[in-house]
């Protein structure tokens, strides 16, 4: 609003002035004069003179391109290829005009005046996009923004001095405007949105480059914000196809992550988990398949596998969620602890299924968080009072104790939608050898050995065969925790009438065991 | 059924799908051997 | 037994259910076969550094990778005029095998397919190489469906012409290739 007279003309002039500059043959290396030579003419224009103009003057620029965008993507007669050469011949000068902005902006010394410009512009095309978004509705065309936000990260990230010394500010700023632009605040962005936060030089700054996994967290809250988009379309059985393509790209990149950063997943499985729905089930057995780089997984099927004395058994792993925060409210906090340690409040345990059940999801009736953070939280004390009596996890080590009452509360006193988000909290952490896969691969087994009822049994073979029937990778925690329980005559698994109700599920069950065994 | 939010999220996505992007658009333009990607014989070697 | 969803008789509905309707969701049961992709997750070499995009079926190839060169080194619309245009018959055979190897996908390939066949080379479907005669060896035996005799295959692996005895069948050999009318407008 309140443009001052003029100044949408004199931009106008300066951003073709700038294209034809950019372009020619005595632009320089890398635009050098042609930029010189520029700003004097922003001088002259007076753009430079107050922060107000600038961020107008950048607002009118990206709004002109965006333009210039439309109408050529309107020509029916060109082809794609055309098109794009038409767009990008001004978005990429666009792009390299703020880019020696950004670096030349105040001395080289002052990397804030460099940062505060590439948030502002940053914040202004994210501006511009949003209020395109929201007008143009199903109109709205991602091509021009895509381009801007990539080749801008793109020529930021050019291995030169000035920009080492700002970079991880400056991935720090992208990551802030892709989070702003998350696929649910702007859906018709969302497969660009997904190139940009899986593009090789994004993924390769964040998780490789930047020292000390600095980029890792901002990395996961960008997936995160992806698997809360995609959550509510996977939920339910029928997939569009614009929907089945975004998640298949997710699942590619996840397969990249899985590759080459497992220990990415490895660190923020339990947060993806959190968010992943629980039907999306092979997605999230691809997460909780990571294990570290280093560390050799022993083949579950080896008959006899003596899981206690593996190496990594009781090697706490690394969990970068502070999800002790989730348990709300302090309250209920407060009377969990007091119950852990002296099994009082006694009515914790009666209303521990009402705390459970204040969902704030539309459409879910428990608190699905919660239980995953109950669960945890209860699980890690567990194993805590376990090692400081110097023991470690088995079937005779974790029970009784005042963590298995509750486990145990929870699988006789939740109803079957309960009893089945309670049993996925605990098969969500069956992956590599370490103590929490130790720890609760007992407590399930527990549960189905000491079960008063057979529903109790069914649920917790339905838990576990869900994921071993869909397609690889399959956790290592999970597969151990099944043979087990198939194996070991003390269960008596075969002996139950679920496991013989239909010919599909023994024809299930046999070709599992058989694979197992 | 999906929330009204969902329903309209759903109904961008769908829209953004009849204009996807190329991976050319991440790419600096190529004045001399810009991609032309067609449908070559799938006997053919891909990579 | 549980009778809803949350029980082993609702896994076996929903397992019924997928396999009379394919539009329900891929992701829950039984799920992709992941190596169906296109990343090859048993590469020794990371894969994020030639991920194309999470829709491509296959990772970038060299040339659709930017890499930070100097500014002198990429070709300006300026020098593009004065470069002379791309003539594939003033090329050698490496240049075209490189072409041909390079451009999978690209219309380049095709091109390259084109000029080779004009030089006597032929593409074996079945071998998926190229296979041309071996100077001054002509076939032992010949009939009006197959020959046999000495003839050159292009190793790709080994880069060279790779000298075979070969038992060749006419229908295995690909008739020239032909060329879409659109070829790339440069702007």
């Amino acid at each position: 609003f309140d443009d001052p007279p003029g100044l949408h003309e004199k931009t106008e002039y300066l951003l073709r002035e700038w294209v034809t500059m950019y372009h020619s043959p005595a632009a320089g290396r890398d635009s050098t004069k042609a930029f010189t030579a520029f700003v004097q003419q922003m001088h002259q224009q007076g753009i430079l003179k107050t922060d107000d103009l600038i961020t107008r003057f950048f607002r009118l620029c990206t709004e002109m391109c965006v333009d210039l965008c439309y109408r050529a993507l309107s020509e029916q007669t060109h082809s794609p290829t055309l098109i794009r050469a038409k767009c990008f011949h001004t978005l990429d000068a666009f792009v390299r005009l703020i880019a020696l902005l950004v670096k030349h902006s105040g001395d080289s010394a002052n990397t804030v005046t460099k940062i505060n410009l590439l948030h502002k512009v940053l914040g202004i095309v994210a501006g511009v996009l949003i209020q395109d978004h929201e007008v143009r509705c199903t109109e709205f065309q991602q091509l021009p923004y895509h381009r801007l936000f990539i080749m801008l990260f793109i020529e930021l990230n050019a291995p030169e001095p000035i920009l080492e010394s700002i970079n991880l500010q400056v991935l720090l700023a992208f990551c802030q405007v892709f989070h702003i632009l998350r696929p649910a605040k702007a859906p018709g962005f969302a497969y660009a949105w997904l190139e940009l936060v899986s593009h090789r030089v994004f993924i390769g700054r964040l998780l490789a480059l930047t020292p000390q996994q600095r980029g890792w967290g901002m990395y996961a809250q960008l997936l995160m914000d992806l698997f809360r988009f995609l959550s509510p379309f996977l939920r339910n059985a029928e997939l569009s196809k614009p929907t089945q393509l975004i998640y298949k790209g997710t699942l590619r990149v996840l397969l990249v992550l899985l590759h080459d950063f497992p220990e990415f997943l490895c660190d923020y499985h339990y947060a993806f988990c959190d968010v992943v729905p629980s039907n999306c089930i092979q997605m999230r057995n691809l997460i909780l398949s990571a294990f570290p780089r280093t560390m050799r997984l022993p083949d579950p099927f080896t008959p006899n596998l003596k899981v206690d004395s593996l190496p990594d058994i009781a090697q706490q792993p690394r969990i970068l969620t502070n999800f002790v925060s989730m348990i709300q409210p302090s309250s209920f906090k407060k009377d969990l602890d007091s119950y852990l340690k002296t099994r009082a409040p006694i009515n914790f345990l009666s209303e521990l299924r009402s705390n459970l059940q204040q969902s704030v999801e539309p459409g879910c009736h428990y608190n699905i968080p919660l239980i995953n953070a109950l669960v945890l939280y209860v699980g890690t004390q567990a194993i805590h009072f376990i090692h400081g009596k110097g023991q470690s996890s088995s079937m005779g080590t974790i029970a009784p104790s005042s963590h298995m009452d509750i486990f145990q509360n929870l699988a006789v006193n939740l109803d079957t939608e309960g009893r089945y988000l309670f049993l996925t909290a605990i098969a969500n952490q069956l992956r590599y050898p370490n103590s929490h896969t130790h720890y609760f691969s007992c407590t399930i087994l527990y549960l189905f050995a000491q079960a008063n009822n057979e529903q109790i049994q069914e649920q917790i073979t339905r838990v576990l065969l869900e994921r071993l029937i869909v397609n690889r990778p399959h956790p290592w925690g999970l597969l151990i925790t099944f043979i087990e329980m198939i194996k070991n005559p003390n269960f008596k698994f075969w002996n139950h009438e679920f496991v013989h109700c239909a010919p599909e599920v023994d024809k299930m069950l046999e070709s599992v065991a058989r694979s197992c065994l | 059924p999906l929330v009204k939010d969902h329903v309209y999220q759903l109904t961008m996505l769908d829209a953004a799908y009849q204009h996807l992007p190329h991976p050319s658009d991440s790419e600096r333009l190529r004045h001399y051997l810009p991609r032309n990607p067609c449908p070559t014989p799938s006997y053919y070697y891909q990579l | 037994m549980v009778t809803d969803q949350f029980g082993i008789v609702g896994l076996l509905s929903f397992i019924r259910a997928t396999e009379t309707n394919q539009h329900l969701v891929p992701a829950l049961i039984p799920g992709i076969d992941l190596t169906t992709l296109g990343l090859n997750l048993n590469s020794p070499e990371i894969l994020y550094s030639t991920f194309q995009s999470p829709w491509a079926e296959a990772p970038c190839r060299p040339q659709d990778i930017d890499f930070h060169v100097p500014s002198e080194y990429i070709t300006n619309i300026f020098i593009r005029e004065k470069l002379a245009p791309i003539k594939l018959n003033r090329y050698g055979e490496d240049l075209l095998f490189f072409l041909f190897y390079m451009s999978g996908g690209d219309v380049l390939q095709l091109a390259a397919a084109a000029e080779l066949h004009t030089r006597d080379w032929r593409y074996h479907k079945e071998e998926r190489t190229w296979m041309t005669r071996a100077p001054g060896m002509e076939a032992v035996v010949k009939t009006n469906t197959y020959e046999r005799g000495t003839y050159y295959f292009f190793d790709a692996q080994k880069w060279r012409k790779v000298a075979r005895e070969f038992h060749l069948e006419y229908d295995k050999l690909e008739e020239r290739p032909s060329l879409p009318p659109t070829l790339h407008h440069n702007p």
